[in-house]
């Protein structure tokens, strides 16, 4: 399956597209969830929503509890989009820690998030707008991006 | 050459068929 740590530096480059008002240049920017949130309510602004936003706190310079609340806040409603919305379930091996993001800005962690961020890029609504978005980088990038789709596509038992 | 063509059409096809599948569709 896709390696997780390279798989974060060519997701990273694609959530870069997304030009989100917080910094996103490093794994540590994304460690404190604020920018996955603002990807997240670029991607569907009715689930992921403005009052949805205001509770990922964005004051979380060194710390790491603040940080962990944003991440599981994430990940929970990435899950219950998975669920409710796209009809689809995530299996366990692609369920981030995200103890390890929130206090070591973890790669291989990252890179599961950040590809559940994908998988909802290419599902939802406005799929059409995010994945001509993703023709437009590097061969090499979107290449891993579609390794990385095939393996979400995969391993969806429903 | 004619590899990195075939890698740009593997790319193109495979984002093409995503295109055109269902939205909130399951894989």
């Amino acid at each position: 399956s896709v390696n997780k740590a390279a798989l974060c530096g060519s997701l990273l480059t694609w959530l870069q597209t997304f030009q989100v008002p917080s910094p996103c240049a490093t794994f540590q920017d994304l460690s404190s969830g604020v920018a996955v949130a603002q990807v997240l309510h670029l991607i569907d602004p009715s689930w992921f929503n403005d009052a949805w936003l205001m509770r990922i706190k964005e004051e979380t310079l060194e710390n790491w509890r603040l940080k962990l609340s944003n991440l599981k806040k994430i990940l929970q409603s990435v899950l219950e989009y998975y669920h409710d919305v796209l009809g689809q379930s995530v299996t366990d091996d692609h369920l981030p820690d995200v103890t390890l993001i929130g206090e070591f800005s973890d790669p291989t962690e990252l890179g599961k998030l950040m590809q559940l961020v994908l998988g909802c890029a290419i599902s939802c609504e406005k799929k059409q707008e995010h994945i001509k978005q993703i023709m437009t980088l590097e061969e090499s990038v979107q290449h891993v991006v579609m390794t990385a789709i095939q393996e979400l596509m995969t391993k969806d038992p429903t | 050459d004619s590899a990195g063509a075939a890698n740009e059409g593997v790319l193109a096809n495979f984002f093409n068929s995503l295109l055109s599948k269902k939205s909130g569709s399951p894989g």
